[in-house]
């Protein structure tokens, strides 16, 4: 859990 | 494939072509929290919304038999945007898994 806490947000695409 | 999806909740959605934008807004991608892209937003109108069997929070596995496991956000964007330009189909085919 720690590790996801560390990575960032995603970033969002519209399609 | 890495860790193995619960069968029983990933469904295979064929999406049409019936209108000129797909429609969907997707967040994740390798390297971030959401590690495989999730469908945020449905626009009206679009071929998503169309399609009817296309939900929010979604998350895509698969587009046209291509994985989106492991790809960065810009790759698996453009692997869907690829799949809705291009004119040798006239439907894009997901496998989408419904998480919880």
């Amino acid at each position: 859990r720690e590790k996801r806490l560390t990575l960032p947000p995603s970033e969002i695409t519209l399609l | 494939t890495g860790s193995p999806v619960p069968a029983s909740t990933a469904t295979l959605v064929r999406v049409l072509k019936n209108s000129n934008t797909l429609g969907i807004a997707i967040e994740g991608g390798a390297n971030t929290r959401q590690p495989l892209p999730r469908i945020v937003t449905i626009q009206k109108g679009g071929s998503a919304h169309n399609c009817g069997q296309l939900r929010v929070g979604q998350v895509i596995l698969e587009v046209n038999g291509i994985s989106l496991r492991g790809r960065e956000h810009k790759d698996a964007a453009r692997i869907i945007a690829e799949a809705f330009k291009t004119k040798e189909k006239d439907h894009i085919d997901f496998v989408v898994f419904e998480p919880g």
